[in-house]
């Protein structure tokens, strides 16, 4: 009768000083929500999978993290969203690459996962079977923030190496 | 990149992992989150997993489902081990006392070494990040390898926390 949630918000150059209190008490109540969020499902008795996209919901709908809202940009200024979910009771799979309209995109590869018989979809292709599943869908420009492209401008006008993830901010 | 585990009350996993990816990224590349057995993984006879990092070393390594192999293929060995010497012993074990010996085949410490183990390995082909867990049998926590990680942990006896360094 028990349950338990982990959840992650990304890792990185997180050191003391280098973030803002500001972002840092932003991050710490979207984590906090997303463990509510997910919480609640467990402690009515709900499943592991609903769980884990109640949480993750959360986290996409929060501009502190690189998901959903908040995500970062690609190189041509766009935003490409890749998502997956995975139910350990039947090794059930959904996930999604390169989508762009799709509010919350874990929504989708739950959608995949349950109704397509695919593990993975990708660009239009996830696209189109996200509208035609009737998800909510947005403009791409909804995922952005103006910080987001302020770390876009400040890693063209660097020549950082293709991993350096302090510098992408992945 | 975000991601969540769970352990619901009937004891079986899930994972979820959801990302923008890098900052610059070009050519259409894509990264471990949505790659089954790289960032994101789960299995009832092991873990549930969701990484965050450098995709292109979690998917060299496919540290979420090596992760679970190695959890399951030592917990089923042990398992195995401690069956058959209680049956030598003259007990004999029905369903019910073998899941009890799966279940409590390892500890938390042997499952914290695997999870470290497979990372080492990524990082050790120059790649970074990090990852959290949770097993059917009650372990969980993470392991990453960069000066801090956005995290939480709830769970059905109160224990709640968030941690970033």
């Amino acid at each position: 009768s028990r349950w338990s949630l982990v959840i992650h918000g990304g890792s990185g150059r997180f050191e003391r000083g280098r973030l803002s209190a500001e972002t840092e008490a932003g991050a710490r109540a979207g984590l906090e929500r997303a463990l509510a969020a997910g919480s609640a499902v467990l402690a009515a008795g709900g499943n592991a999978l609903d769980a884990v996209q109640a949480a993750i919901v959360v986290l996409e709908d929060d501009p502190h993290f690189n998901a959903g809202h908040g995500s970062v940009y690609t190189y041509e200024g766009k935003i490409e969203l890749d998502a997956a979910v995975m139910n350990g009771a039947d090794r059930a799979a959904g996930a999604i690459a390169r989508a762009h309209h799709t509010k919350n995109p874990i929504l989708l590869a739950r959608k995949v996962l349950e109704d397509s018989p695919h593990v993975l979809l990708s660009g239009e292709g996830a696209d189109r079977f996200s509208a035609e599943s009737g998800l909510v869908q947005v403009e791409n420009a909804y995922f952005g923030t103006p910080e987001r492209k302020r770390q876009l401008d400040e890693m063209k006008a660097k020549t950082s190496g293709w991993f350096d993830i302090d510098m992408k901010y992945g | 990149t975000v991601g969540a585990v769970a352990r619901d009350v009937h004891g079986h996993v899930a994972a979820g992992t959801s990302t923008g990816g890098l900052t610059g990224k070009r050519y259409g590349r894509i990264g471990d989150s949505p790659l089954i057995g790289a960032g994101t993984y789960a299995d009832d006879r092991s873990c549930a997993i969701s990484a965050t990092g450098a995709g292109e070393y979690f998917i060299r390594v496919g540290v979420a489902h090596e992760i679970c192999t190695r959890i399951r293929l030592k917990a089923e060995a042990r398992a195995e081990f401690l069956a058959h010497e209680a049956e030598r012993g003259g007990t004999i074990l029905d369903e019910a006392a073998r899941a009890k010996l799966l279940a409590t085949a390892l500890t938390g410490d042997e499952v914290q070494e695997i999870v470290d183990a497979v990372m080492a390995e990524m990082v050790g082909l120059g790649g970074t990040g990090g990852l959290i867990y949770l097993t059917p049998w009650g372990h969980q926590g993470y392991a990453f390898h960069t000066p801090g990680m956005y995290r939480g942990m709830a769970s059905s006896d109160g224990a709640r926390s968030v941690a970033v360094y």
